[in-house]
């Protein structure tokens, strides 16, 4: 069936390449990763640590719920806190061997996977739009 | 050939109904909407007008890129301007009739496209998450 073929296909092409990804570390100041946010207009990005492996990820919504007093944003707990402090460790990772069928499956409820190879070291991440393109091509034939 | 059956069915089954969908009016205050943002826990959200026409999206990012000063957030702007003054008024729509191919194709660059019925009022929301899910159905027959 025509289906599985492409179920099993590899995801190696779909990859964004980790120099092409907006990241933070997790010991960086919150400040440091509002401004990378900002400037890059995502909604989240990955959070590496220093052997360059997935902590988790940080959005804008999570960084702002952090500083949000009873009054008001105290814009000066920025600097108070780290990326590690606030991130959401929930991410999901595939490697770099993984179907095309895991990379959909998995996209349903997340915006982006990040992809590791088989020490675990961030290689870069998927996106929906990515999966949804491809689909869009396959049903064209 | 199966896969034209698929691109052809219609999408009602897909639908966000409006009632469950979080939204703004185009009048509604600036705080208001970051309130029903924050609440939601939604990255954008549609804005309507009062006829029930979409006028647009509206985001976090975007309210907070609005009060942004030199300085400082300038909280107290928030309850000067309305959500039309800042809305993003590119949002994709599709009729009730249109078929699952055309939002997947416009759901390539949209995590969610607004559905209207033939007078233009707005039915409800068609994410990318419901179009995935269908996706990882189909490929599992
Ligand atoms: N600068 C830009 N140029 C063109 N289109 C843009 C764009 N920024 C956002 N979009 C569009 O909006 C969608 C949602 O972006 P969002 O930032 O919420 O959510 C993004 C973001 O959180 C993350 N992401 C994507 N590319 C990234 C990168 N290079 N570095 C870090 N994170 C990335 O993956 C999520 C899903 O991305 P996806 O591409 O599927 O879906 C993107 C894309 O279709
Ligand atoms: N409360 C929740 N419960 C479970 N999963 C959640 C969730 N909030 C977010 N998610 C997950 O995160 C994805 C991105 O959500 P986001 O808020 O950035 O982006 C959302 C949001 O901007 C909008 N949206 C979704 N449902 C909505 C609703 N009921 N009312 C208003 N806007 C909605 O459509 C975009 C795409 O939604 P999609 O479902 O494809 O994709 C969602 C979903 O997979």
């Amino acid at each position: 069936l025509k289906n599985s073929q492409l179920v099993n296909n590899e995801i190696n092409e779909l990859i964004i390449p980790h120099e092409k990804v907006a990241h933070v570390h997790k010991n960086n100041p919150l400040n440091h990763a509002l401004l990378v946010l900002i400037k890059s207009g995502y909604t989240a990005i990955p959070v590496l640590d220093h052997e360059n492996k997935i902590q988790g990820q940080i959005s804008k919504a999570q960084i702002l719920d952090s500083i949000l007093g009873l009054e008001r944003i105290e814009m000066e707990r920025l600097n108070e806190y780290v990326v590690e402090d606030v991130a959401d460790p929930d991410i999901p990772t595939l490697q770099t061997d993984s179907t095309f069928g895991e990379a959909l499956m998995r996209s349903i409820n997340y915006p982006f996977l990040c992809i590791v190879d088989e020490n675990g070291a961030f290689i870069g991440i998927l996106t929906r739009r990515s999966i949804l393109a491809l689909m869009h091509r396959y049903f064209q034939q």
